[in-house]
């Protein structure tokens, strides 16, 4: 804001409000949930990348905005990257994590002692990462401005992104990031979906905040 | 920022719920 200018500081903070007020969980959660529907192609998930600018002007990043899980279309079990030490460690986070929403009590749930298939564990692990100035597929997709589409298991494999080279490991057949306003939205799914221009549409029309 | 750990409660809390919902109807 231009402290000089008191009618340009008050029409950039009205601004960040309104730019805020779309940013909040639920309108997120109900652009995930229109494109995931929306979609003709099987999307396992969709993750909205919030960008936000670090303390002290450092350099922007990308972090947890919202997520979307809908799960695999194909029920036909399919081999899981997980040991079973591996699984019975996802059960255990699971638990924890379940008892840090729900409350102790909740850790009894059968529900979370349900094996952790490797697209559940992909997504709940993307909730820790970030990622600064440029680096991983979303971080690539927000640097250049363009869309990076990776279909197919091989290529997702030998990608130079740690990120796509783990959501393979995971099962995840497609990796999509598509750069929007304040953030990239991403979709992955277990099937191999080529480049869909009405996909991108989609999300121009669904996640352009600024109009 | 806060808002972000908050997003992921959030997000954490509904995915939660919603594997809860498949569990039961599997």
């Amino acid at each position: 804001p231009n402290p000089a200018d008191p009618s340009k500081s008050s029409s950039s903070a009205a601004a960040t409000a309104a730019t805020a007020q779309f940013f909040n969980q639920e309108t997120l959660q109900k652009r995930l949930l229109a494109l995931m529907e929306g979609a003709q192609e099987s999307w396992t998930y969709a993750i909205f990348w919030q960008s936000s600018v670090a303390d002290y002007g450092g350099p922007s990043q990308l972090g947890w905005g919202d997520g979307y899980y809908k799960g695999e279309e194909n029920k036909v079990k399919r081999k899981t990257a997980a040991s079973p030490a591996e699984q019975e460690n996802r059960k255990k986070v699971l638990r924890e994590l379940n008892s840090l929403i729900s409350g102790p009590q909740s850790s009894a749930d059968d529900a979370v002692d349900e094996e952790v298939t490797d697209t559940e564990w992909f997504f709940l692990i993307s909730m820790a990462q970030s990622f600064v100035n440029g680096s991983g597929l979303p971080g690539q997709a927000s640097y250049s401005s363009s869309p990076i589409w990776i279909a197919g298991a091989d290529r997702l494999s030998v990608s130079h992104c740690e990120r796509a080279r783990q959501a393979q490991i995971f099962g995840i057949e497609t990796m999509v990031c598509i750069p929007s306003s304040n953030g990239v939205v991403e979709l992955g799914s277990t099937e191999v979906i080529f480049q869909s221009s009405d996909l991108m549409t989609k999300v121009r029309v669904l996640f352009n905040f600024n109009g | 920022s806060s808002a972000v750990p908050q997003a992921r409660k959030a997000s954490l809390a509904r995915f939660l719920e919603k594997r809860r919902e498949r569990v039961m109807n599997s």
